[in-house]
């Protein structure tokens, strides 16, 4: 990884966060 | 042959050496994904936030949530008794953590919670300063730069006039917090180089 937000999987969880997505709520 | 994730985010920074570094890292996202959530709500609470195109709040967010947290989670670095309380409770001192192997970073990040927690902002105050944290992160990959620097124009005047109304007095609070954001963006950049180097195997 050269991207320090992209190793910790950043981008997917705030897209999530942001789409206000179900499933990861329920989490 | 032991690791440590010195990461006041995670539960412990004692990493258990029979787990693959796969399942220590999904561990770590276990600790550390509530909160970066927690930065998104807080965003989407920001007037003006949700106006910006989708593109650029994922950009801003990606650049500036490491920085909301230091700023969220300052107090967790306890300047008169030299700890770092982690998530998972524990307190630990700054030569344990020094012995595991943090240095410079640990010490810097003491050094903004305390002058931080000196200027005595309120809650309000201090979610204020936040937007304007996150709205000041890295401008690179940006769409529409002027429209964040419109809104980062609109909070850091926001912030500056609630600070004035509680504090007629100390006029020098307003640039001490500005001052800080440089020094967030410095944390930031080392806490980056750190992660990089960073390997679990």
């Amino acid at each position: 990884f050269s991207d320090p937000a992209s190793n910790l999987g950043l981008e997917d969880i705030i897209r999530k966060a942001l789409m206000g997505n179900l499933e990861e709520r329920q989490d | 042959n032991r690791l440590y994730l010195v990461c006041p985010m995670n539960i412990s920074p004692h990493v258990n050496l029979h787990k693959t570094g796969h399942e220590v890292w999904e561990e770590f996202s276990h600790c550390f994904t509530p909160a970066v959530r927690e930065v998104v709500e807080f965003a989407k609470k920001i007037p003006g936030f949700r106006d910006l195109s989708q593109h650029d709040q994922v950009s801003l967010l990606k650049a500036g949530t490491f920085e909301v947290l230091v700023v969220r989670f300052a107090s967790l670095f306890n300047v008169k008794d030299r700890t770092v309380t982690f998530l998972g409770g524990n307190k630990y001192s700054v030569e344990t953590l020094k012995a595991m192997g943090s240095g410079y970073l640990l010490n810097a990040m003491f050094d903004f919670s305390e002058k931080l927690m000196n200027l005595g902002l309120s809650e309000e105050e201090m979610s204020l300063f936040t937007a304007v944290v996150l709205v000041s992160a890295d401008r690179s990959g940006l769409e529409n730069v002027n429209s964040v620097e419109a809104l980062q124009e609109t909070l850091i005047r926001a912030l500056r006039s609630l600070i004035t109304r509680n504090h007629p007095n100390e006029s020098a609070i307003f640039t001490k917090l500005l001052l800080k954001l440089p020094d967030l963006r410095s944390l930031n950049n080392v806490h980056s180089e750190q992660l990089l180097a960073f390997k679990v195997h």
